[in-house]
């Protein structure tokens, strides 16, 4: 909210890390990688 | 625009911790959002959206019930990796705080790729970085905020309370910055390339000692949209060795130390130029600055012989990467038998490109510090503030606050400094003086 200070201020709201994004992560890391690393050129070679 | 979007591309907005509340529309329909200073777009959930499940787990604006809705109807998408994000433009008032900027045109999204946004604790994304990387060219909520006179500098700052519950999560400041909220004097670097946060960063420490790879600069990015520190796997490798992260055993990387590691390390010696060893020993063409990959395919496998003589992408990179972690070792005057099997440990211990690394949480304590050089000031994360622990109890997981991302030349080597960073230094985007700045957050 806007204070006497002429700051305007947004409180924000934390998510704990949890397993449900860790796990929707790691899907899109895979998806991702697959589709982003011909395009832009991302080094993933190193996974034997 | 292609060319700008790879950066946005690639983040993972699933692993954000932090969101705000924004208003839509008059009345205002509220909608919660990650405040991104990595992307320049305001979107959100369209009532249009019909065929997106997560549109229907989402706050939805109903451009039907704003008496202030403007209508565009130009097409708009947003890549991110798995998908995209696409819709069409509209405007309307955008409520923050107690402000309102008046038309704001933003992105009512008619379609969500399904398990990126499905389990979102958001319903939409705010972009606070600059008008140049915008879908759609569109003026981002940033500057429309200045240009109203909205606030009185042109000045944003964040927050984040790192040592909050779930729930209460920190603040972002338009306006200036809360000297509530950090200590001591904040460092400013200029923006370097205007688009992302962007600015020059120095080397990396893991403890007192040097890991060279960005003694030379390199690129970092203030990124309040992703959760972790994403950088250059030939550091984030020898920080995983540090801390004892799980990592992948790359066969070509023991085949690079097994087959051409005395050879590397007899030219490093000898004073060749770091940059063209691996061309010399033919695993990389060299393209004037450094080795770049001679792109044959590798048949390397657990079955196969490594000395077949085809050498792969990874072969160069790998042969990059030693190059590197060996120069540190030769500066520690280490033997050249300790050194190589140094670098062979650092093979088992290679990131998964944006990935996450476990780490054993009993030994959360004896972790050393990593250093950030920003600015010729030190910035240093100390192992409680670099690990992130999931769950409670028993229960509980530990993984690394690093990721390995490779964003070849001349855009990078890059870092992403997100929220891990970000919240142990309050972060100052000094939009008049084209500058970030740092100091340590309370």
């Amino acid at each position: 909210s806007a204070a006497a200070d002429g700051l305007i201020r947004i409180g924000l709201r934390k998510k704990a890390l949890d397993e449900n994004s860790r796990l929707a992560g790691r899907l899109l890391e895979k998806e991702g990688k697959a589709l982003m690393g011909p395009r832009y050129g991302l080094r993933g070679g190193l996974e034997s | 625009n292609d060319e700008d979007a790879d950066i946005i591309s690639l983040k993972n907005y699933m692993n954000a911790q932090y969101f705000g509340e924004i208003g839509i529309g008059t009345p205002a329909q509220k909608f919660t959002v990650i405040f991104d200073t990595g992307s320049s777009n305001l979107w959100v959930p369209s009532s249009k959206c019909y065929f997106s499940i997560a549109c229907y787990f989402h706050s939805k604006y109903k451009s039907s019930q704003s008496s202030t809705y403007e209508k565009n109807g130009k097409t708009a998408e947003i890549h991110y990796g798995t998908g995209s994000i696409s819709g069409f433009f509209s405007g309307d008032h955008v409520a923050l705080g107690d402000l309102v900027v008046k038309d704001q045109d933003f992105i009512e999204a008619t379609r969500e790729p399904g398990v990126t946004f499905l389990a979102a604790k958001f319903d939409g994304i705010l972009g606070l970085g600059f008008k140049e990387i915008s879908v759609g060219d569109v003026t981002p909520v940033w500057y429309n905020l200045v240009k109203q006179g909205l606030i009185k500098e042109p000045v944003f700052s964040f927050w984040f309370n790192r040592n909050a519950e779930e729930g209460e999560g920190g603040e972002i400041v338009f306006g200036g910055v809360d000297p509530n909220h950090y200590e001591g004097d904040h460092v400013y670097v200029p923006v370097t390339q205007k688009g992302y946060w962007q600015f020059n960063m120095g080397d990396v420490l893991i403890g007192d000692e040097s890991t060279g790879f960005c003694a030379g600069g390199c690129a970092a990015i203030a990124d309040s949209g992703t959760s972790l520190i994403a950088g250059p796997t030939t550091v984030i490798t020898e920080i995983n060795q540090k801390i004892g992260a799980s990592g992948v055993v790359s066969q070509e990387c023991k085949a690079v130390v097994a087959q051409y590691g005395q050879q590397i390390l007899a030219k490093l010696m000898s004073q060749t130029q770091p940059s063209k060893i691996c061309s010399q020993v033919g695993l990389c063409t060299f393209d004037g600055t450094h080795g770049v990959s001679i792109g044959i395919e590798s048949v390397i496998n657990e079955n196969e012989d490594a000395s077949a003589g085809l050498h792969s992408d990874g072969m160069c990179h790998a042969c990059e990467m030693a190059v590197v972690w060996m120069q540190n070792q030769l500066r520690l005057n280490q033997t050249q038998e300790s050194i190589l099997n140094y670098i062979n440990e650092l093979c088992e211990r290679l990131p998964s490109p944006m990935g996450e690394s476990s780490v054993d949480c009993a030994s959360v304590a004896s972790m050393p510090s990593v250093s950030f050089t920003i600015g010729d000031k030190t910035f240093e994360l100390k192992p409680e503030q670099y690990i992130l622990k999931v769950g409670q109890g028993t229960a509980a997981q530990c993984i690394s606050g690093f990721t390995a991302l490779d964003v070849p030349p001349p855009r990078g080597p890059l870092w992403i400094l997100g929220d891990v960073f970000m919240g142990v230094y309050h972060t100052v985007f000094d939009y008049g003086n084209l500058r970030v700045g740092f100091a340590p957050a309370t």
